[in-house]
């Protein structure tokens, strides 16, 4: 498995420019 | 802005409006405590906190210029010790207790239903004791929490990746020294004091690492409902240290 694919949610999260908080 | 431009008082300025709102658990756990009722709280909160994390380090200046997968390991590796030296500065003013959220406090003798869990909550009581009489100032608490995490892990993707680190990390260190040289100290107490306080986070990676085992344990004996981006935290811990 990728990294990426082992961090999903992480990565999810830190990429989106959206705040995490208002994501979940 | 990159760190370098922001002198140390814009910095710490940049910290403070990092910092996460009270997270609150929204559930009344129920009389009498047990194992499961604790940890599932506690977990919880440990899940819903990471989400904040998350938006707290994208606040910090220069964090999110780091590669992706840097920010990533960053995160991992320090997670659970940012989480508890938040825990420590909401429980400072609450002798023998330790103050998980707004609405969820617990006394060491609470704690020690979850088996493992007194020596753990016998190391925060100490750490937060500590703290207390240190009189920790909340311009110091917050560079010390951004020190946790770019101090977290020395091994990066690119050896740019680890210069642009060391910048961030002494951007924080003198706001820190900045800090504390705005007490009355004399310059011999400024940098004892500078010491007593970076001696902290040592006890504090202590604590994380037995917490982490702690967890980790718990997952294993189905002990506790993990969360996906707890468990997606917890499993790279794992994976690291293995």
């Amino acid at each position: 498995t990728s990294l990426k694919e082992k961090h999903k949610i992480l990565h999810q999260l830190l990429q989106n420019s959206t705040s995490p908080v208002d994501l979940a | 802005p990159q760190p370098s431009a922001l002198t140390s008082e814009q910095l710490i300025e940049r910290l403070m409006e990092a910092e996460p709102p009270g997270i609150y658990l929204m559930k009344d756990m129920k009389k009498p405590l047990t194992e499961a009722k604790v940890m599932m709280s506690l977990t919880n909160l440990a899940d819903k906190e990471l989400v904040h994390m998350i938006t707290w380090a994208k606040k910090i200046p220069g964090f999110v210029e780091l590669g992706l997968l840097d920010q990533v390991h960053l995160l991992e590796c320090c997670w659970l010790e940012v989480q508890m030296v938040g825990l420590i500065w909401r429980s400072v003013d609450h002798p023998g207790k330790l103050i998980f959220s707004p609405d969820l406090s617990l006394s060491r003798e609470e704690g020690s239903c979850v088996q493992g869990f007194v020596e753990i909550f016998d190391m925060l009581l100490a750490a937060t004791s500590r703290v207390r009489e240190l009189k920790l100032q909340r311009e110091e608490y917050v560079c010390l929490k951004a020190m946790i995490l770019l101090n977290s892990n020395m091994c990066l993707s690119s050896s740019e990746s680890s210069s642009k680190l060391l910048r961030l990390l002494d951007a924080v260190t003198d706001a820190l020294v900045s800090a504390i040289g705005k007490t009355v100290l004399t310059f011999r107490q400024q940098y004892t004091r500078l010491a007593h306080l970076l001696m902290l986070l040592s006890h504090i990676r202590h604590v994380s690492n037995k917490g982490m085992d702690h967890l980790h344990c718990m997952k294993m004996k189905n002990m506790v409902p993990l969360y996906d981006l707890l468990l997606e935290m917890l499993d790279a811990h794992i994976m690291h240290s293995s």
